[in-house]
């Protein structure tokens, strides 16, 4: 199973096989090319030399057997420098979180905690358009109330207007006063009575 | 530190290899040159190890700015070192990232959360006011509509 | 594999930061 590196990719902004496979191949073609301009530099100096009998195939086979010695080491050393790379220095320990990660320390059950908070908040949310609207409807009763006291109000100076004018006109009592009213309008219906029947 | 690390193995890997492909066995590769002039070939090697020297530090360089490690061994080497006295392993993605997010939006909820107390709070003690504004005001039309109702009784 | 590995990652280290800033900002427009 291929380990990833997926947290070191996190932190490198690249996987470390990719790095050390770039290093691989870099390596690689130096070592050929490296190679290559022996051969060629052999080669130029054997052409200073015109008894030399050495065929340029020969230089060839002599090229790849010392090249295939160093490929072989080459790579041993390499998987060897590889493995202590990715150990030691292009890994991240198990035991180490990354800054950017550190909150999920701080809040281990995040998920429990975020479902949970997410509940509270749409109930606190709830309670708060509860009692906005129930701020809404007292200030509409108090708009309401002003309104309805000024009309009592009114009703109340309308009665004290109604014994001012009694009083005005001397029924301090008004009570007295209608009994009285009515006994004298009712004397006065006998009287008239009287009357006519006295001019009969 | 890593690039200390990094360096040292580089170095190793490629005295390794220099010591690998001796002249010796260079010579004994390209024998038939070696025969005809044997102070080109070895002059030839010296020149081949350090051409493959160069080339490789050139490249672990090239490597080393390309990915900015070095600054990134060293901060690295930081983090490693602030986490010595965690013995546990510490968290990693889970490859849920909709849960993995939970524990980044978890501190703003709480705020949010008591932001919203807060509010709350002030809302009900403002509507408590008003409530009492509001008792008050029944009671005075109460009062009113008794006055009244008794001031009619008078006169009925 | 290797592109996705990176891709990935990128993502986890960066999109917390990102997703974060508009849920903040919509803490903040609710509180506002």
């Amino acid at each position: 199973s291929v380990n990833p590196m997926a947290y070191e990719a996190q932190f490198f902004g690249f996987t470390p096989q990719t790095c050390m496979l770039r290093v691989y191949i870099a390596f690689q073609d130096y070592l050929f090319e490296t190679m290559l301009l022996v051969e060629s530099v052999m080669l130029k100096k054997m052409d200073g030399f015109p008894d030399c009998k050495i065929s340029p195939f020969e230089l060839r086979k002599s090229t790849e057997k010392f090249l295939l010695f160093m490929k072989e080491h080459f790579d041993k050393l390499f998987s060897k420098m590889e493995e202590v790379l990715l150990q030691l220095v292009l890994n991240i320990p198990k035991n180490v979180l990354l800054p950017e990660d550190k909150v999920h320390e701080q809040y281990p059950d995040s998920k429990e905690q975020f479902q949970a908070l997410q509940d509270e908040i749409h109930q606190l949310q709830e309670q708060y358009r509860a009692e906005a609207s129930a701020g809404q409807a007292l200030r509409a009763e108090l708009e309401e109330q002003k309104v309805v006291q000024a009309e009592l109000e009114k009703i109340l100076q309308w009665f004290d207007g109604l014994e001012n004018i009694c009083r005005k006109y001397g029924t301090s009592n008004f009570k007295e006063s209608f009994t009285f009213l009515t006994q004298n309008s009712k004397k006065l219906q006998d009287m008239l009575k009287d009357v006519e029947k006295k001019s009969k | 530190g890593r690039a200390q690390v990094f360096a040292t193995v580089v170095d190793t890997f490629l005295e390794k290899l220099v010591a690998a492909g001796s002249y010796q066995r260079f010579a004994n590769c390209y024998r038939c040159f070696y025969r005809l002039q044997p102070e080109m070939t070895r002059s030839i090697y010296d020149q081949f190890i350090a051409q493959l020297q160069t080339s490789i530090k050139e490249e672990i360089q090239e490597v080393k700015n390309e990915g900015n490690l070095e600054a990134l061994f060293n901060s690295l080497d930081k983090i490693v070192e602030e986490a010595k006295n965690q013995e546990e392993p510490a968290w990693r993605p889970s490859g849920i990232p909709e849960e993995d997010i939970c524990s980044t939006v978890v501190p703003y909820l709480l705020k949010h959360k008591l932001y919203l107390q807060k509010v709350l709070k002030v809302k009900e003690e403002e509507n408590r006011k008003v409530a009492e504004s509001v008792l008050a005001g029944r009671d005075r039309i109460a009062e009113l509509q008794q006055r009244i109702q008794a001031r009619k009784h008078a006169w009925q | 594999f290797d592109e996705l590995i990176v891709e990935t990652a990128t993502k986890r280290k960066q999109w917390p930061k990102k997703i974060l800033i508009h849920a903040v900002q919509t803490m903040k427009a609710e509180q506002e």
